[in-house]
């Protein structure tokens, strides 16, 4: 996970 | 339908991934379609081919983070992929995401004079001279050019970008099977539409046979930027976009 923060963090934001 | 999909789901899969397609693409068909004949001058494309070959990388890593971004988007609104692990979800965005960017790089590309869009205007190959790899840049001019020759309507690149992406291909995947159920309801979907609209039977097959090259131009790209980085540390890593390295690095 850490090593895709970005991604997860763009999966986690709401749809914009 | 088969295995037991009615032709109901089927069409609400279809009808789901298109609305996903169309609403996550950076150009319309219509913006496209405007644009299809500004292309580069000559002094324009001249000015790409005298950059240093690091400002270059550094510009299309850009515009490649910006297309995935897009395709991020894409397919947090498939139905079924949020449902999927997060691990699954990761890892088919991770290794799928610029095959999906090159899939869609066909909109953006005309095969009449083999340009396609690049900040703003179309141009050719030699506009990318500069890159120092002939080789993967003329790879990917020639999958656009055969992607294009299958007249693909929007529905279909919708679909097969989907495909694509939803692969069980992939390695490491911890729940393979729920994967392969939504590829086979994408695949029986994409089926479904480009027997309607192809009098060619062997459009599908011919589509499909154009993946195993999708997935050659990746690691192929992977290989550039490797001996890129070797050569240019400093860029890649002070430069290019975060999402870049995190997918690619």
């Amino acid at each position: 996970k850490e090593k895709h923060k970005i991604l997860h963090q763009l999966l986690q934001n709401s749809t914009s | 339908g088969p295995n037991n999909v009615s032709m109901g789901e089927l069409d609400r899969i279809a009808q789901n991934i298109i609305k996903s397609h169309l609403e996550t693409c950076q150009y319309t068909t219509e913006e496209l379609q405007q644009l299809a004949w500004q292309t580069h001058s000559y002094e324009e494309v001249k000015m790409y081919q005298s950059k240093p070959r690091d400002v270059l990388w550094q510009q299309c890593a850009i515009q490649i983070t910006h297309a995935i971004q897009y395709v991020v988007e894409f397919a947090k609104r498939i139905s079924g992929f949020m449902e999927l692990c997060q691990n699954d979800q990761i890892l088919l965005l991770k290794s799928g995401c610029l095959e999906v960017v090159l899939v869609r790089m066909c909109r953006a590309f005309n095969p009449l004079n083999n340009t396609v869009l690049f900040e703003g205007k179309y141009g050719g190959m030699q506009m990318f001279k500069a890159l120092g790899c002939d080789d993967l840049v003329s790879a990917v001019f020639d999958f656009a050019k055969s992607l294009c020759s299958l007249q693909l309507t929007e529905e279909e690149i919708a679909l097969f970008s989907a495909a694509v992406l939803i692969s069980t291909d992939r390695p490491w995947l911890m729940e393979p099977r729920k994967v392969q159920k939504l590829q086979e309801k994408i695949y029986f979907a994409l089926q479904h539409i480009m027997q309607k609209n192809h009098m060619d039977e062997d459009a599908l097959a011919k589509l499909i046979s154009r993946i195993p090259t999708l997935s050659a131009l990746c690691t192929l790209h992977t290989e550039e930027l490797q001996a890129f980085q070797q050569l240019h540390p400093e860029t890649v890593n002070v430069l290019f976009p975060p999402l870049y390295k995190e997918l690619f690095n």
